[in-house]
């Protein structure tokens, strides 16, 4: 992380919203606001408190190309979404979103609040982190509202310029919200074995099943592979002891908890062709050495053996999983069974009779 | 700025230019005097920005330094604010 010295030099900031885009409704511009804001306020002392008119320490606006009075000017559809200016009178503390992009509470065009809460990282001091985990990173990159934003880094950075919140149990930095493992619509982006565990992947974090122990362990990725990019898509435990992380058209190997040197390698290089983009689960079967990677309704086999994709496919998945007819999130094998999750659910699948056993809850594998 | 030659189109050269001077050219402080010229050449910001996303630093343009400047962005500089 960077910062700008010396900050705020109070603890109750301001801000006002000056004008809105016509791209979203007033409601969720000022939530989206609200929430941004909240990101910083909860790792913090800081207080923010809205103004409806005059001059507040953090003025919010919507502008294109030459925008007012301010010295840095956009550039249209693309390229750069916003810019703030770090603590301080007049144009300090300011943030102007490009209302020449698509502004969205969602996936698609570009999410108002997290470019909301980086640009705010701006206004109380920090400046961009070169780590692509961090909400400070110079680039956008979506994350999903169920993850909280800030990175560790993220958290460092801004608790070295105004300090933790007052009631904060100790110093470390402090990522008060991961999923909700017992929630009722619990979905995994990613399992994996790993020896006797099984290993959940969703978002930044991660938790390990162990067979004989009732509590799970939750981890940031970022602490476990630091070199790994959080969101991982897919996962599998291969014939060698090693882990295969997918995210995009990018694979890494991982053995133990070392990153293999010269990755990530391109998913191509597995025999995926160009037209390939990402992959949505892997499982191996370890009685068999073959590895099948699911995409979309279809299925490849490639040989751990030979190390190559088998002829003929994709193949519709439902051809060789009876019963596993929607998009696959997850699936991994134990003790010969394969659990394949999809959303809030999971089902239990024996390769050999070809057919369903049962369904169950995604989470049924934690003590909830 | 040393470029591939397969590289040399006008619009890339160019996007390169500007997001050099947009986010990797030291803003010189006013209040100094005898403002130091930023006298830093286009390889040496080049190669600040590769180190700065972790690419291979060659202060070269390659594939992957140009993707990475294609990228949606915050506008704030990367360096010297």
């Amino acid at each position: 992380y960077g910062f700008t010295l010396p900050g705020w030099k109070k603890n109750k900031l301001t801000y006002r919203i000056v004008n809105y885009t016509p791209d979203m409704s007033k409601e969720d511009v000022d939530k989206a606001i609200e929430e941004a804001f909240k990101v910083w306020s909860v790792v913090t002392p800081l207080i923010f408190t809205r103004i409806h008119k005059g001059i507040a320490d953090i003025m919010i606006a919507f502008g294109t190309r030459v925008h007012g009075h301010c010295p840095r000017y956009f550039d249209g559809p693309l390229g750069v979404l916003a810019h703030a200016f770090p603590p301080g009178n007049g144009l300090g503390g300011d943030v102007h979103f490009d209302e020449d992009e698509d502004w969205t509470t969602g996936s698609s065009g570009f999410n108002l609040f997290l470019v909301a809460a980086h640009e705010f990282g701006h206004a109380l001091g920090l400046s961009h982190s070169k780590d692509q985990r961090a909400l400070m990173f110079p680039n956008y990159a979506y994350i999903s509202p169920s993850e909280f934003p800030l990175s560790p880094d993220d958290i460092s950075g801004i608790q070295s310029i105004y300090g933790s919140p007052p009631n904060a149990p100790d110093e470390r930095p402090t990522t008060p919200t991961s999923p909700k493992i017992c929630g009722s619509q619990m979905s995994f982006d990613a399992i994996t074995t790993l020896r006797r565990e099984v290993i959940f992947l969703k978002g930044r974090h991660l938790w390990r099943v162990y067979p004989d122990n009732p509590e799970a362990e939750r981890e940031l990725i970022s602490v476990f592979w630091p070199n790994v990019t959080p969101g991982i898509e897919a996962a599998y435990e291969n014939t060698k002891d090693q882990i295969l992380l997918f995210k995009g058209n990018k694979f890494w190997i991982v053995s133990g908890y070392q990153v293999l040197l010269g990755y990530p390698k391109s998913i191509n290089t597995l025999g995926f062709p160009k037209g390939v983009k990402k992959v949505d689960a892997a499982v191996c079967n370890k009685n068999t050495g073959k590895t099948d990677f699911f995409i979309g309704d279809k299925y490849w086999r490639f040989d751990e053996n030979s190390q190559s994709m088998e002829k003929g496919y994709p193949r519709p998945t439902v051809n060789e999983f009876p019963g596993i007819s929607q998009r696959v999130d997850a699936v991994f094998q134990q003790k010969g069974l394969f659990y394949f999750f999809h959303g809030s659910k999971q089902w239990e699948f024996d390769p050999l009779a070809k057919k369903v056993i049962r369904e169950m809850k995604s989470n049924s594998w934690f003590n909830c | 700025l040393p470029t591939h030659p397969e590289k040399d189109n006008e619009g890339d050269a160019k996007l390169v230019q500007n997001y050099l001077n947009k986010f990797y050219a030291v803003e010189p402080d006013p209040n100094q005097l005898g403002w130091k010229i930023n006298s830093e050449s286009g390889s040496e910001k080049l190669q600040k920005m590769q180190q700065f996303f972790g690419l291979k630093v060659t202060g070269k343009l390659d594939n992957e330094t140009l993707e990475m400047m294609k990228k949606p962005r915050c506008g704030v500089p990367d360096v010297g604010l």
